[in-house]
């Protein structure tokens, strides 16, 4: 009797911690928040069963504070140029086609940068892309080297008073060097062609991602110094408890979170409303 | 019973029991969550390869490589879990596709960017290696550029590709089977658009398409990378289509894939193909050995 209330404490941080667990949160962290509420309870610190999930709800909050920045990057560069980047199929040419379209409707004059000359089809793909978006389109033969093509896009743009250049990167997993070091080389002749650009590299991360996510954050920010992450496919029933992890270890905001296939299919990412998702 | 194992521990020989080999199960636990095995799967996983190990006598010392090498109790149960793992990923005689006269059907299924169009195109040339006659089918009308993207893919490897405008997927599968007896192709690739388990018409579609062709192969393809909720979709695809089996794709990167394990013991069906890369070359057929060490990591 006297110890009932404690063992329902420890179940509801067990249930808790599965929660995370199935959340795709990291295996570690999860674990070490969950202790961190045990010893709460231990401690008093906890003193009924409704604090433990607040205790849960405060830890992982923390992990957003790390960058406070949110919402699209209103900017005084003219072109503001946003690189996208990330594994194959997370949603980047998608990701930009619906970004396009935001921009679009605030008036804003944009260019889209077919920066994937690898995959087949994939210049086809954001052309269609920029006609639905209005969104000037800069792209180059098949199998030319990708910088060139951001070269000729972001020198278009500044010649042309463009206000966003918008760049798509082909598909590629961080254990590829030499893939990597392609990307480096897109960013220093982005910067070639246009002072301090790229002025924002962004991850594309797919929610249905597991554990190898931050791996995957941590080796495109080595390797680029990424400044934000988009969380696609959030419209699924996977919970993309991964950003917590990146957010956390590397300090990234999160920006948007992708809800659909369609060009309006984009939200800002809101940090309370997310840790909430992780408990459902 | 104590005397016997004392006996036994004298002759080099102990039993493993629960509290020998609690560190190592904690230890395994956490690896394969951090693998991407599904939650539950790691729990079902581990209670049977306990009871199996549990109560079985182990060599304290055993010959490695012509020395003598202490084993724990620990470590005995990682290797009974390693064997217990690769028995669960199936054999290897698993024949990947199965044929059919006068022909053959494969439809490719899965959520969005798995890898389905480019798996399309790697199992034509697959089977142009197994001197069979592949047709590639574009049932994707939905993503900008799908059509184009399969007809590139399709181009290169010197494959047709059917695809007709203003069609809908279950039509121009059906359409296809038409279309491969005319072009005298013996097997025929359905590539469909990525879809969400949830989607209840997208999914009523896959059916439909199933009902209409009656596919010989129906392969759900999945990214290695996934993490817990594969096991979700992974089990409605199968619930409402039945597959025959799935290709774990983009195993080339360094996730250790335990979605593939979560999937095979849900679902109890078999992992046909790997895709190991982006070339059209890059399609394995399955073997079971790798990955098991890869997702104990
Ligand atoms: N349900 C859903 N699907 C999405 C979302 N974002 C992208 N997709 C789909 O995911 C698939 C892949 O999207 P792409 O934009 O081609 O991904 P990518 O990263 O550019 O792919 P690669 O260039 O091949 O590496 C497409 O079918 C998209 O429609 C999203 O937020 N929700
Ligand atoms: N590294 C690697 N990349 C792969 C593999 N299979 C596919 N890809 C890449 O993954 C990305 C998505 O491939 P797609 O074939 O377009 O995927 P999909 O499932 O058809 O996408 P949707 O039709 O939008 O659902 C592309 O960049 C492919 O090149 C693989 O085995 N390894
Ligand atoms: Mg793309
Ligand atoms: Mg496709």
């Amino acid at each position: 009797i006297f110890t009932s209330g404690a063992s329902l404490k420890d179940e509801m941080v067990d249930e808790l911690e599965e929660a995370l667990l199935s959340a795709d949160v990291g295996v570690r962290m999860a674990m070490e928040f969950c202790d961190r509420v045990r010893e709460d309870i231990k401690q008093k610190r906890v003193k009924d069963s409704g604090d433990i999930q607040q205790a849960l709800r405060a830890y992982l909050s923390t992990c957003f504070n790390g960058a406070a920045k949110n919402g699209f990057p209103h900017t005084s560069e003219k072109p503001h140029v946003v690189l996208f980047v990330g594994v194959n199929g997370a949603g980047k040419t998608t990701t930009i086609g619906k970004i396009a379209s935001q921009l679009a409707a605030e008036n804003k004059n944009i260019v889209l940068a077919a920066g994937d000359t690898f995959r087949a089809a994939a210049a086809e793909q954001l052309e269609i892309w920029s006609q639905r978006t209005n969104a000037k389109l800069i792209r180059g033969e098949a199998g030319v080297d990708p910088a060139s093509v951001i070269f000729n896009a972001l020198s278009h743009a500044k010649e042309s008073g463009v206000d966003y250049v918008l760049a798509d990167t082909a598909g590629r997993l961080h254990t590829k060097s030499e893939l990597m070091d392609e990307l480096q080389k897109i960013r220093r002749v982005a910067g070639k062609a246009c002072e301090g650009a790229p002025h924002d590299v962004w991850l594309v991360v797919d929610a249905t991602m597991g554990q190898n996510a931050l791996q995957q954050a941590k080796e495109f920010h080595d390797a680029l110094g990424l400044t934000g992450v988009v969380l696609t496919k959030l419209d699924g029933t996977a919970r993309g408890g991964i950003v917590v992890s990146i957010a956390h270890t590397l300090k990234l905001p999160i920006l948007f979170v992708g809800v659909g296939e369609q060009a309006d299919d984009l939200r800002p990412f809101v940090p309370e409303n997310f840790v909430e998702s992780l408990f459902a | 019973d104590g005397f016997k194992r004392a006996k036994s521990a004298i002759g080099g020989e102990t039993a493993l029991s629960e509290a020998n080999i609690q560190e190592a199960v904690r230890e395994i636990r956490v690896s394969l969550l951090e693998a991407d095995v599904e939650l539950g799967v790691v729990k079902t996983f581990l209670e049977r390869v306990k009871s199996r190990a549990i109560g079985e006598l182990v060599q304290t010392e055993v010959k490695h490589k012509g020395t003598k090498v202490k084993r724990s109790p620990g470590e005995h149960f990682v290797r009974i879990c390693h064997n217990e793992l690769e028995k669960l990923m199936g054999s290897v005689e698993e024949v990947p596709i199965i044929y059919r006269r006068p022909f053959t059907t494969i439809m490719l299924v899965g959520l969005q960017g798995t890898g389905k169009t480019t798996t399309a195109a790697k199992l034509a040339k697959y089977l142009l290696n197994e001197k069979r006659k592949p047709l590639l089918v574009a049932a994707d009308i939905y993503r900008p550029a799908a059509v184009e993207q399969l007809q590139t893919l399709g181009a290169q490897l010197n494959v047709p590709v059917f695809h007709q405008p203003d069609l809908s997927p279950p039509q121009l599968c059906a359409d296809a089977l038409r279309e491969a007896k005319k072009r005298k192709r013996d097997v025929i690739i359905f590539d469909t658009a990525g879809r969400l388990a949830i989607d209840d018409t997208l999914m009523g579609e896959l059916e439909e398409i199933k009902e209409r062709t009656n596919p010989t192969n129906t392969f759900l393809v999945c990214d290695a990378m996934a993490g817990q909720d594969t096991v979700k979709s992974a089990s409605e695809f199968n619930r409402r289509i039945d597959i025959s089996g799935f290709i774990l794709t983009k195993i080339d990167g360094d996730a250790r894939g335990g979605a593939a394990l979560s999937i095979r013991e849900i679902t109890k069906k078999p992992v046909k193909f790997l895709g190991v890369g982006e070339g059209v070359e890059a399609l394995e057929p399955f073997r079971p050995e790798g990955l098991a060490s890869r997702i104990l990591g």
